[in-house]
């Protein structure tokens, strides 16, 4: 579904070459439950928006349902991404100037779907995610953690096959944390679809069937978890 | 040193009345550790900003170190904090367009403190947190657990009396995370400084002597942590 070759990310910082990705080759499929772990600055966040489609390798090809999308332009690869990925960052980027059902709406709205049915999608992900009475407060009207679930609704917003989540549950108290957990595990596990999420928390990994480890750039550590 | 008594906070949106905190009274001792814990939109930031002095109350009252803080004006409450209070926030808040260490000597400039010492002093802190190869890196050019640590460093840059620490380790691995802890417990026990600390996870809340829950805005539990 999703392939790495031999991709490097580098930054230029005046004389200094910054490597955030070393050479990672690496593959995943259709319906996988992945979590990528390792320490903070480790390109957990790089590695995740070059699979998300967001960013361009320095070096090496990335693949999208077997297109490699340097060979794509901007709006195939906008259209090939808006129907098939839905992305948590690990910032929430919400739209300050919206509400939290209008950002929720927003996948919908650049989907086309209808006013109704996609107001009714909406009001149904905030309320799966504990967010009913707050959906008409703005980003700068919420706590960190209903940020970041609003964040997580929109993200669900028009069903994609894959979703990629940047640390989801970093804000959350433990008891909504493990809620939004159940949630993404049972996207997998009931509805086929693929995760791939970030977390430094060794617990939350054990929701996912597979491992890969990063260490300042580069896959140390790439396995099945039996817990799955 | 700090006192809430009878303290509210309204927000008015529209027709509804969301009381982010309710008849709060509580007062925090100088060398304390005190964890704030609680699910998310419980209060917990709401009271960090009320108790830094970064907000006033919609009823009831605070007082800093004795002075009831409605009472004073603004520049003499910004130089009672500056000198008193250093302050992790939950979104970091870092200036986008400075690098790490400028960010980090902010506070000094502000403090009028010389040029060498204030570079030695925030370089010394961007080490501890383990940022020496980024200081010269901008917010968007860092991971968010480097904002996060860059965050933290600026808090002590002046050494403050008392560290409010929002969600400090948020964004951390484990190892990392408990560097963190180590460095605030130990400018609790051997510094003597007033550290009070929200956090979400239980296992943080053990480095604190003092475990203060809210629920809906209302404190529900204040107990000495006897692990501590
Ligand atoms: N400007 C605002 N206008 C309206 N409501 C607000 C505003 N700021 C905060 N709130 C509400 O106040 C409540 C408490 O918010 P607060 O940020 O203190 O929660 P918190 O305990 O820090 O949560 P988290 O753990 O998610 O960070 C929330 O329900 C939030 O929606
Ligand atoms: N625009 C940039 N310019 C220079 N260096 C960058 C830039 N963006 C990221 N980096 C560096 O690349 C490295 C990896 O960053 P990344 O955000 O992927 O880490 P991460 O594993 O997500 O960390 P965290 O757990 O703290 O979120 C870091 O050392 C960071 O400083
Ligand atoms: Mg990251
Ligand atoms: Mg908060």
């Amino acid at each position: 579904l999703i392939a790495f070759r031999n991709v490097w990310k580098t930054y230029q910082m005046g004389e200094i070459q910054v490597n955030a990705l070393k050479d990672v080759s690496v593959e995943f499929k259709k319906g996988e439950f992945a979590a990528i772990i390792g320490p903070s600055g480790s390109g957990k966040s790089t590695m995740m928006n070059l699979v998300g489609c967001l960013d361009i390798p320095s070096k090496g090809s990335i693949f999208l349902k077997d297109q490699n999308i340097a060979q794509l332009d901007e709006s195939d690869l906008a259209g090939l991404r808006g129907g098939t990925i839905g992305f948590v960052f690990q910032q929430y980027n919400l739209i300050p100037g919206m509400t939290a059902l209008e950002n929720v709406l927003l996948p919908l709205e650049i989907q086309e779907i209808d006013d109704a049915p996609a107001e009714k999608q909406a009001k149904e992900l905030l309320a799966l995610v504990g967010l009913s009475d707050h959906i008409r407060h703005r980003p700068s009207q919420l706590s960190g953690g209903q940020q970041q679930r609003v964040s997580i609704a929109r993200a669900l917003a028009c069903s994609p096959e894959v979703v990629l989540a940047d640390e989801p549950t970093g804000a959350l108290d433990s008891v909504t944390g493990s809620e939004v957990m159940a949630i993404l595990h049972r996207l997998w596990k009931e509805n086929g679809k693929t995760i791939i999420m970030v977390t430094h928390d060794m617990h939350l990994a054990q929701y996912a069937r597979r491992h890969i480890e990063l260490k300042d750039g580069a896959i140390i550590r790439d396995e099945i978890n039996e817990n799955q």
